[in-house]
């Protein structure tokens, strides 16, 4: 089974 | 004051169509040197990037930046009152509280205006660190357009392999199975029909169907799609502009 990551897991916010 | 010309309508309506359908409140970020905007959707797999430089634009003149707050679909509906070769003109003031969209047939002189609301929009900016990628691909969009919608089909999931000399995609669903198999190869004759590939790395990842099928509808920003694939962050799907781009980056599934 994979998990679905999210942007937030590897961009922060500026 | 923003005054920004298009050409041609069709340019921005392909733009806005790009991304439409994955985000939908984006705030325009203008400045002198263009327009550029930013937008993650809903459940934050996919990052949406615009830069739109002046050079793409007739005309563009901003004296202050402003930031146009935009609903994508209410746009759209604008966007669609005019004709593909009027010329667009984008007009707002420093505090704008509307966007006033002009569209000119030149020839038969006639002119549409209209004006949008803006919206106050609280979105985050997220910051784009300059990634490493252990693979970058540069093909024709079509090509992988009809691979994406193909492969779709069959299940939620697609895969990316990329080896030294191969672009493998694949699918596994419950009613069956797929997968194309793309090699590297320059096209003399018509350069944009080429499949370019660069490894440092060899990768394989997976990312979700339904987002690819929103990067896909990008395809007719540009003839060839650039793929940059890391197998540890979001990989970057690139539609370039004459002065710009359109970039999507897609957040891969791992194991669990």
């Amino acid at each position: 089974k994979r998990k679905q990551t999210t942007i937030t897991d590897f961009f922060n916010k500026s | 004051m923003l005054e920004a010309k298009f050409e041609q309508a069709s340019l921005f309506k392909r733009i806005i169509d790009g991304f439409k359908d994955c985000v939908q409140l984006v705030n325009f970020q203008c400045k002198e040197d263009g327009i550029i905007a930013q937008a993650v959707d809903d459940s934050r797999v996919l990052l949406v990037s615009l830069e739109i430089g002046k050079d793409a634009f007739q005309e563009f003149r901003c004296d202050h930046p402003i930031t146009l707050g935009m609903d994508l679909n209410s746009l759209s509906k604008i966007l669609r009152c005019g004709n593909n070769t009027d010329s667009l003109t984008l007009i707002a003031d420093d505090t704008p509280d509307s966007l006033l969209l002009l569209f000119e047939d030149t020839k038969r002189e006639r002119i549409s205006e209209y004006s949008l609301k803006l919206m106050d929009i609280d979105a985050d900016f997220l910051k784009i660190e300059e990634l490493q990628y252990d693979t970058t691909i540069m093909m024709p969009s079509a090509d992988f357009s009809k691979t994406v919608r193909d492969l779709s089909q069959l299940s939620d999931s697609l895969n990316i392999l990329v080896t030294k000399e191969t672009i493998k995609f694949v699918t596994d669903g419950d009613i069956g199975s797929g997968s194309v198999i793309m090699k590297p190869f320059i096209d003399m004759e018509n350069p944009d029909e080429s499949i370019k590939l660069e490894m440092e790395q060899p990768v394989d990842l997976t990312f979700g169907s339904k987002y690819l099928l929103d990067i896909v509808k990008g395809s007719a920003l540009s003839n060839k799609i650039g793929i940059r694939l890391s197998s540890e962050a979001p990989a970057l799907f690139q539609f370039d502009l004459t002065s710009g781009f359109l970039q999507f980056f897609l957040a891969p599934k791992f194991s669990d």
